[in-house]
């Protein structure tokens, strides 16, 4: 463990409890893309399935149950939860999310570690990740003004892979053998997709004035 | 070289 893969479990942690805090606090969901939690509770799912098979630290199983657990009581709320889910707005949400499933998961048919059930899917999870944000940045577009923890989640969710490659780098240049590619290039991707966002972020918080992202 | 030391990241 690094201090910039802390700083990003933290900040990936913290997006998530804003996210919850926005829903809770304001009993809404509105300006929240239900596509892309749906993609993030398959990320976690895909990804954690280590959980039964391989205990590697305290941290790091009590850390994917709290993501998995998260995730999905996050989507239950969105869909189920008698005030919140009528403040879903699925008229705006209309990214057609299941080509991205489809086409992570043919990526990660040929391109992962090993072609073992849990190699495929974890690869899978890498891809899926690196584009579950799209719904919600074609929201953000779409709904002008946006409430403030909305932007907050978006900007920690994608600060958090930011450190991790930073983490990717520290780790390159002090272990050996160490090459992480399947993450690290998607990591990049992920990152890169959040570029205008950080910008118009950044001017927002320049001028003091509310988030403004160009049609 | 076994699962733990390819996925010990979350």
């Amino acid at each position: 463990m690094n201090i910039f893969r802390f700083a990003g479990d933290m900040t990936h942690l913290i997006s998530i409890l804003v996210l919850l805090l926005k829903i809770y606090a304001t009993k809404s969901c509105s300006g929240i893309s239900l596509k892309t939690q749906e993609l993030y509770a398959i990320v976690f799912v895909a990804r954690y399935l280590d959980l039964f098979t391989d205990f590697i630290s305290v941290y790091n199983t009590v850390m994917k149950l709290v993501f998995i657990g998260c995730s999905l009581a996050i989507v239950w709320c969105m869909r189920l939860h008698r005030v919140v889910r009528r403040t879903y707005n699925k008229d705006v949400d209309t990214f057609r999310h299941y080509f991205l499933v489809l086409g992570c998961f043919l990526l990660a048919l040929f391109v992962h570690e090993k072609f073992t059930f849990q190699e495929v899917l974890w690869a899978f999870s890498i891809y899926l990740e690196a584009v579950a944000i799209l719904p919600q940045l074609v929201l953000l577009q779409r709904s002008g003004n946006v409430d403030n923890l909305t932007v907050q989640y978006v900007f920690f969710l994608g600060a958090y892979r930011a450190f991790y490659i930073l983490n990717w780098i520290y780790r390159y240049l002090t272990e050996p053998h160490f090459g992480r590619w399947i993450a690290s290039v998607a990591g990049l991707v992920q990152t890169a997709l959040y570029a205008d966002f950080f910008y118009y972020y950044f001017i927002s918080w320049k001028n003091n004035a509310k988030l403004q992202l160009p049609a | 070289r076994d699962w733990d030391d390819y996925h010990d990241e979350l």
